[in-house]
């Protein structure tokens, strides 16, 4: 493995959820930044920068 | 690496030996908080190229699959694992899905995906994405610049970018536009230079063989593997059709079908050098 921690081709995982609820507002994106870092520590990540819009937020990360 | 959050969908990308699948269970108790339980899950990758660096779950795409069919619930009832190969034995696209509703072609899904990885990348190209040393710059503004000086803005001009550098080489970016993410990350380093673009669309955009090329010719790489999820087969042909006319030739085209995500194409290049 390369000293810099790089393993090559990524691994990507996509969850989609629904509710039972028709509105469902701003959903996830009311996740609290807090748990997104605890989930992001668990994948040994952080985030190093972020940027959103009026449909999703965004978050490039650092291993 | 990337995390994209929407509404009722999360996408995170990591590269390197990190322990993805371990988020999968965190992310639908936390959701299940907000009242909204998973519908489907797709997990994707290539071929590790250091395996024996692979941390548990990750240790075979076998290990990988009975932990996410253990992390998920059996609501989830339409689910498939394959490796799709190719002609070059060092590049396989590892899919899982699984789905509580099954897809169907006459519905298409709003949204279709294209990963495409990148090896042996031109060292001239790839020497952009190295920081100079006492540059003065933090990972934004060094971010900035690679994003400027490679043309990496041009690929989706519409897109708002959020891009990092890393010290001493390295660069991420994400690209916002409407509904639309797209994201790249370059490991520049000779002997296993890297770099992936991916970005998602609508059957009612037409830009993205054009996008999918102009990423190409960023990097220059002597591979190059392009796998297409949920997208029509005309847009297969349009993306194999504009990363030929970079001079690169198609080794391989190999197709699996998933009963909750529809049709994977995974077509392989290599350049004629």
């Amino acid at each position: 493995m390369a000293v810099s921690g790089f393993e090559g081709f990524e691994k990507r995982l996509e969850l989609q959820f629904s509710s039972h609820d028709p509105d469902i507002g701003i959903g996830l994106r009311e996740l609290e930044f807090k748990f997104l870092e605890q989930v992001l520590h668990q994948v040994q990540c952080t985030v190093v920068s972020a940027l959103g819009n009026q449909h999703f937020d965004s978050y490039v990360l650092s291993e | 690496s990337s995390l994209f959050v929407y509404p009722t969908k999360i996408i995170i990308k990591t590269c390197g030996t990190t322990q993805l699948l371990k988020s999968v269970q965190p992310f639908i108790h936390h959701a299940r908080t907000l009242n909204l339980h998973i519908t489907a899950l797709r997990y994707t990758r290539g071929s590790f190229i250091f395996p024996q660096a692979q941390p548990h779950p990750h240790t075979s795409f076998q290990e990988e699959v009975a932990y996410l069919e253990d992390s998920i619930p059996a609501s989830l009832c339409y689910r498939k694992a394959s490796v799709i190969p190719s002609k070059l034995k060092s590049h396989s696209w590892h899919v899982f899905s699984a789905g509580a509703v099954e897809y169907s072609d006459n519905v298409p899904l709003d949204l279709y995906t294209v990963e495409v990885c990148m090896t042996d990348l031109d060292q001239t190209l790839a020497r952009k994405f190295f920081r100079h040393p006492n540059d003065g710059k933090n990972g934004d503004s060094a971010g900035r610049e690679m994003t400027e000086i490679t043309g990496i803005n041009r690929i989706n001009q519409n897109a708002h970018i959020c891009d990092f550098a890393f010290d001493p080489c390295g660069y991420s970016m994400n690209g916002i536009d409407g509904e639309r993410y797209s994201t790249i990350h370059v490991t520049p380093e000779d002997g296993f230079s890297y770099a992936s673009f991916e970005c998602v669309a609508s059957i009612y955009n037409d830009d993205m063989a054009d996008m999918v090329k102009k990423a190409v010719r960023v990097f220059g790489p002597g591979t190059v593997s392009v796998a297409t999820t949920s997208a029509t087969q005309d847009m297969c042909a349009r993306i194999k059709g504009a990363v030929e006319q970079l001079g690169m030739k198609c080794r391989s085209f190999s197709m699996d079908e998933f009963p909750a995500a529809g049709t994977v194409v995974f077509q392989t290049f290599t350049s004629r050098r």
